[in-house]
């Protein structure tokens, strides 16, 4: 599993 | 998106227009504090600074301009428009404690040192601590509104339906954020004595009463 920021988020 | 993050989000904005329908029928923001609203506003605006630099969606742009909306409507109606019943005296958190020690781990703890990346991770770490000043100002007045009740119980709704969010994506597309999860527990622990007075208590018809 790859760790990142979720940009399509609130 | 999945049925947890939509159903966090509508929760999210259920509560935002249960806040502003109060404060604009009662014509009071009795029991509500300012300090929260106005982190909350700082919140959405170091989050969304991408509005016009990223395109995400119609959805996710209509969204982030409703946030930064309503809480700037908010913040206004309290500390202008019906000012004169802002209580003051029991909206009495230091939000400096909480400021600082949020910029200083963004600062710490990020996924990227850029301008961007920081003031996002600012934005998620005090997100998770914002409601600290209402729910204190509860806890010092003793008692809430049944509306402000409702009003934390979908706020606090949001972000722990956001943790089931986050572990969808990680089963489904198996991305996780730990930044984003570690505030989302955070933030949704805080909340977790309220919700156990509001199911056992409001639920039932009573008022919130918090034992002084």
């Amino acid at each position: 599993a790859e760790e990142q920021r979720f940009k399509d988020e609130l | 998106m999945n049925i947890f993050r939509l159903a966090g989000d509508l929760a999210h904005v259920f509560a935002i227009i249960i806040l502003l329908l109060k404060i604009w029928k009662t014509r009071s923001c009795a029991g509500i504090s300012g300090k929260s609203q106005i982190l909350f506003a700082l919140v959405y605006l170091t989050r969304y600074l991408d509005l016009f630099t990223t395109y995400v969606s119609l959805y996710n742009s209509v969204m982030k301009v409703l946030f930064l909306a309503s809480s700037g409507a908010t913040v206004y109606l309290m500390y202008v428009k019906f000012r004169a019943t802002y209580d003051r005296n029991h909206d009495s958190f230091r939000i400096e404690f909480l400021l600082v020690p949020c910029l200083l781990l963004s600062l710490l703890i990020n996924h990227e040192f850029t301008v961007m990346e920081v003031l996002w991770t600012f934005s998620i770490y005090l997100e998770s601590v914002a409601i600290l000043p209402q729910l204190f100002m509860v806890s010092k007045t003793g008692e809430a509104e049944s509306i402000t009740s409702h009003y934390l119980f979908a706020l606090g709704s949001y972000r722990a339906l956001y943790l089931l969010n986050w572990v969808y994506r990680y089963i489904v597309e198996s991305h996780y954020d730990l930044i984003a999860i570690f505030a989302g527990i955070v933030q949704t622990i805080l909340y977790c004595d309220f919700f156990y007075l509001y199911i056992t208590k409001v639920l039932k018809g009573k008022k919130l009463q918090l034992p002084a």
